[in-house]
């Protein structure tokens, strides 16, 4: 599995 | 100038040990309605969100906005020389390059006071979306802690599943799997001891352990913790300060590739 970064959810970086 | 005034001087140890390995640094933002921080792990994969109201402190005032850098391990450093019952007031000019630390033990009879070096850091703020999640769940702290520790013995990943049978916590790892499921609990008379699970659609996800467990070093500040879910965004793991305010970790889910 894929970890996302938070920034991808909320926005930024 | 800004001077915030807290007579439970161990709230702010505690909440500065729950975060100083998850976040390096952050700016304190201070106004006239209190004081926030947001700050990202060194990853970027989790985000903590930190709001504490004017009205919460036994002082405060805040004559100018200002983004105080701090770097929380040497705050920590700072705390640690405080008592558990002193009163800590914070202190700073506006622009200032250091934030002032002044502890009060109960009976006045000792004072003590540190200046912090203030960093400059550059952060950007994420846009948190208000919205409704699938799933709320609150439980006891204490029970939070205990499964995403014991979880964190077995496997790396939990998936961490809300219907209306209960909460399901399911790893597994070398040793084997484990699964762990809560149901619905109201029995207890204290409201802290209760599971309430607030289902509007059932919800699976899945997330690295060793931050959830982290997130648990938070558990002296709050009897309870709340955990909202939703598909395919980041779990919300919130504790409530008192009348203070609250802290709030996000971290986003592992999705499949």
């Amino acid at each position: 599995m894929k970890q996302k970064s938070i920034g991808a959810f909320f926005g930024g970086a | 100038m800004f001077e915030a005034r807290i007579t439970q001087g161990a709230v702010l140890k505690k909440l500065v040990e729950a975060l100083k390995e998850l976040v390096t640094e952050g700016n304190f933002d201070v106004s006239s309605t209190g004081l926030q921080l947001q700050a990202m792990d060194s990853s970027h994969v989790c985000l903590v969100s930190l709001a504490l109201r004017e009205d919460g402190f036994e002082h405060f005032r805040c004559d100018r906005n200002m983004a105080m850098g701090i770097h929380f391990q040497n705050l920590s450093k700072i705390l640690k020389c405080a008592g558990n019952e002193d009163t800590i007031t914070l202190k700073a000019e506006d622009n200032a390059d250091q934030l002032t630390l002044m502890f009060e033990s109960s009976n006045q009879d000792r004072i003590s006071d540190f200046d912090l070096k203030l960093m400059s850091i550059e952060s950007e703020h994420l846009g948190i979306p208000d919205q409704e999640y699938s799933a709320e769940i609150k439980m006891p702290s204490s029970e939070y802690q205990r499964i995403v520790r014991d979880l964190t013995s077995i496997g790396d990943t939990v998936l961490i599943s809300a219907t209306k049978e209960g909460i399901k916590f399911s790893t597994s790892g070398d040793v084997g799997t484990a699964n762990v499921t809560l149901r619905h609990n109201t029995t207890p008379e204290k409201p802290e001891e209760q599971t309430i699970i607030d289902l509007k659609e059932p919800v699976a996800l899945t997330f690295a352990l060793r931050y959830l467990n982290n997130f648990a070093k938070a558990t002296p500040l709050a009897p309870v913790v709340k955990l909202s879910l939703t598909k395919d965004l980041p779990i919300v793991v919130e504790y409530q300060i008192g009348e203070l305010g609250a802290v709030k970790f996000y971290l986003a889910p592992k999705i499949d590739d």
